[in-house]
């Protein structure tokens, strides 16, 4: 089943970076563009939902725009060996033209019609 | 087998 490329471009498009130190929330943003001609919903998942708080966490990016997506990485003890294995993924579907209520678009979307880009997750410590 | 990552619905509130 040949899955839809994604249309929205990510940047970074692989790898989220989060400098330390880690005592406190640190945020990463990922800009979301939409370079189409059709509005594009999206959401974000990842695999340790209790880690991070993503704002926006889902919505629709109008044809030609983009937008900036605060993760924000809850503070934890950091153990420079750890390599984080956490990752996030952006699903998105073309928004139907006469789209009315967004949960009806994914409840109602076939999976060829899903896009989906995933990134890793980078820690760093402060330089110095 | 590496086991494929589980992807969750990322929160937007408070955690």
């Amino acid at each position: 089943m040949a899955r839809q490329e994604q249309v929205l471009v990510l940047e970074p498009q692989q790898e989220l970076k989060f400098r330390g130190p880690f005592t406190d929330v640190v945020t990463a943003t990922l800009k979301l563009t939409n370079p189409t001609d059709r509005n594009v919903c999206f959401k974000v998942k990842t695999t340790a939902p209790r880690r991070y708080c993503v704002r926006p966490n889902s919505g629709v990016i109008d044809s030609g725009t983009s937008i900036n997506v605060s993760v924000m990485l809850q503070p934890f003890e950091y153990d420079p060996n750890e390599k984080s294995k956490h990752k996030f993924m952006v699903q998105s579907i073309l928004a139907p033209r006469d789209m009315t209520d967004m949960e009806g678009v994914w409840k109602e979307a076939k999976p060829e019609e899903l896009m989906d880009s995933k990134l890793r997750c980078a820690f760093e410590m402060p330089i110095g | 087998a590496l086991s494929e990552d589980e992807f969750h619905d990322a929160v937007s509130g408070e955690l």
